[in-house]
């Protein structure tokens, strides 16, 4: 097995606070972001039709014409459904360029797919949001490296506002 | 002179007349979206335009709420993107992406992106007030999320992400302090948003640098070929420039434009609520000027913007005001003394080419 994401930040945000081990038969769900295809051409075509001195500037693609050039190959789509499925997936949705795919799945089972995760509670943020998270790595079977970049839901936490409501500026008694 | 920034300052500071509003009758749309778990409430938004949006004509609720929205308090950044998104592009059909309530099971960033690979028919801007730093992400998320940016690229989607409140950012790498670039401002695929303030707060006067403005190198992005020149020329021109060890000179460098970030006031749970700050402020007010620009493309036949940046650069930044004093934050330590990049003649990584001077941005914007 191997590990998609050894590099993604797995510390707990400041502010949120672990409220212990996820019940096995409770349910989550999971992204898993299939490998996509002819990513060169999407780029070239993105420069034309956004640089002013190409003849396709403007003539921009449809998402059918994007999901027709990135959908993931048959193989991958075959692969990474009979995996799920027999991991007991349930409710699985993807997305009309078929390059994401939505799951649900007992703790238990996310915990048996995804080697080496484990799921807790956590609570934090400005308004006490509840999430469910792995502090540990997860792993894939190797058979699936071609075919998985990574797995969302599992290490990254929901962002915090930067926005601040700062003092009113300091005038040095330019106006009355 | 203003006791702070409200719709009808952004209007004057950036030449808007009460003319430039959109028609109402074309296809043209734009949305705003945060991850924040926040609420915004309709009435909030009616209130604010009673409060501050006379002098304009404008729309007084969304079209479209994606996302559901709970009957939890309003977040201000919710209210704040709404308020002057549709302020600055006033009267132009506006959707609103919220992310999902108490027990979100997932990343609402993700999920975003997933609708923006789900619906065929999007609002052609699009601003985005989210960002995380560049090390505390798996490239392989990165890189896959950069995947996605182009795809919307394509489509003629143009997004914008605020370029983030913590200057060049600090952080220290085997003991040595570097500047801290976020994503997805370090995306080649976006156009990135800093933050100026008002050299005189109280009157309506040139800009400066807000010294919170994002900006910076991207550690995992080369250089896109869009930005050489303009870069190339602030590397070896800029007076003030910090030592190379801090950041990496062959980063893609952002932010691409600014505007006003400092001193909203903004209406939240019914409150009218003064000196609210952050490029989570200047990003829809610039999103919302180039809803006004798509509302002219539009409107004689042309397709909207798109991605901006190839355009922008090549233009050299024609129709924004340049800001050339200032500079943003950065490390608490002797050598740099916090002070990160500072802006200059033309393009610099705190301000980018500048903020927008409308007639003259509709103007080099309309055609081809």
């Amino acid at each position: 097995s191997y590990s998609p994401e050894p590099d993604q930040r797995r510390t707990l945000p400041p502010g949120w606070v672990s409220l212990g081990r996820a019940d096995p038969e409770e349910e989550l769900s999971l992204t898993f972001a299939l490998r996509q295809q002819n990513l060169e051409r999407l780029s070239e075509l993105v420069q034309a039709v956004s640089d002013p001195n190409s003849p396709q500037y403007g003539k921009y693609l449809t998402l059918e014409n994007v999901a027709d050039l990135v959908r993931p190959s048959p193989l991958t789509l075959h692969t990474v459904q009979k995996w799920l499925l027999a991991a007991g997936a349930q409710k699985c949705h993807s997305v009309i360029t078929q390059d994401f795919l939505t799951c649900w799945l007992s703790i238990r089972q996310a915990e048996l797919l995804l080697p080496g995760a484990e799921f807790h509670h956590y609570v934090g943020g400005p308004t006490e949001t509840h999430v469910v998270r792995s502090p540990r790595p997860y792993q894939l079977p190797q058979a699936l490296a071609p075919h998985v970049d990574f797995v969302g839901g599992l290490h990254r936490f929901p962002p915090t506002s930067s926005l601040r409501q700062r003092p009113e500026p300091q005038v040095t008694g330019t106006v009355g | 002179l203003h006791l702070g920034v409200t719709p009808s300052v952004i209007r004057k500071r950036y030449n808007l007349t009460s003319q430039d509003v959109g028609s109402g009758t074309s296809n043209n749309s734009q949305a705003c979206a945060q991850f924040l778990e926040q609420y915004f409430h309709d009435s909030d938004l009616a209130q604010f335009m009673r409060l501050f949006g006379g002098n304009f004509a404008h729309q007084a609720s969304v079209t479209r709420v994606v996302g559901q929205q709970g009957r939890g308090r309003a977040g201000i950044e919710a209210s704040l993107d709404v308020q002057y998104l549709m302020s600055a592009g006033a009267n132009i059909s506006t959707w609103v992406y919220s992310s999902p309530g108490r027990h979100e099971g997932q990343e609402p960033f993700l999920q975003w992106l997933m609708l923006l690979s789900n619906e065929s028919a999007l609002p052609h801007v699009h601003t985005v007030s989210y960002g995380d730093e560049e090390d505390s992400l798996s490239s392989a998320y990165i890189q896959r999320v950069n995947t996605e940016l182009m795809k919307a690229a394509a489509r003629g989607l143009t997004l914008l992400f605020a370029s983030g409140d913590s200057g060049a950012g600090c952080w220290s790498v085997s003991g040595r302090h570097q500047f801290r670039p976020t994503f997805p401002a370090s995306s080649p695929y976006v156009t990135t948003v800093g933050g100026t303030s008002f050299q005189e707060p109280f009157l309506i006067t040139n800009e400066i640098v807000d010294y919170i403005s994002g900006g910076g190198f991207s550690n995992v992005f080369p250089r896109p070929s869009y930005q050489e020149e303009a870069v190339a020329k602030f590397l070896s021109s800029s007076p003030h420039l910090p030592p190379s060890s801090y950041f990496n000179a062959s980063g893609r460098a952002y932010p691409d434009v600014a505007a006003l970030s400092d001193g909203y006031w903004v209406v939240s749970n019914r409150v009218p609520i003064p000196w609210v700050s952050g490029t989570s402020a200047s990003t829809p007010v610039f999103g919302g000027l180039l809803s006004l620009i798509n509302e002219h493309r539009i409107l004689s036949g042309r397709p909207p913007l798109g991605f901006l940046n190839p355009r922008l650069y090549q233009q050299h930044g024609a129709g924004l005001f340049d800001v050339t004093h200032g500079c943003h934050a950065s490390c608490l330590d002797e050598e740099v003394e916090g002070q990160g990049f500072c802006s200059g003649p033309g393009w610099d990584p705190v301000t980018g080419w500048g903020t927008p001077n409308f007639p003259a941005l509709l103007k080099t914007l309309l055609n081809p």
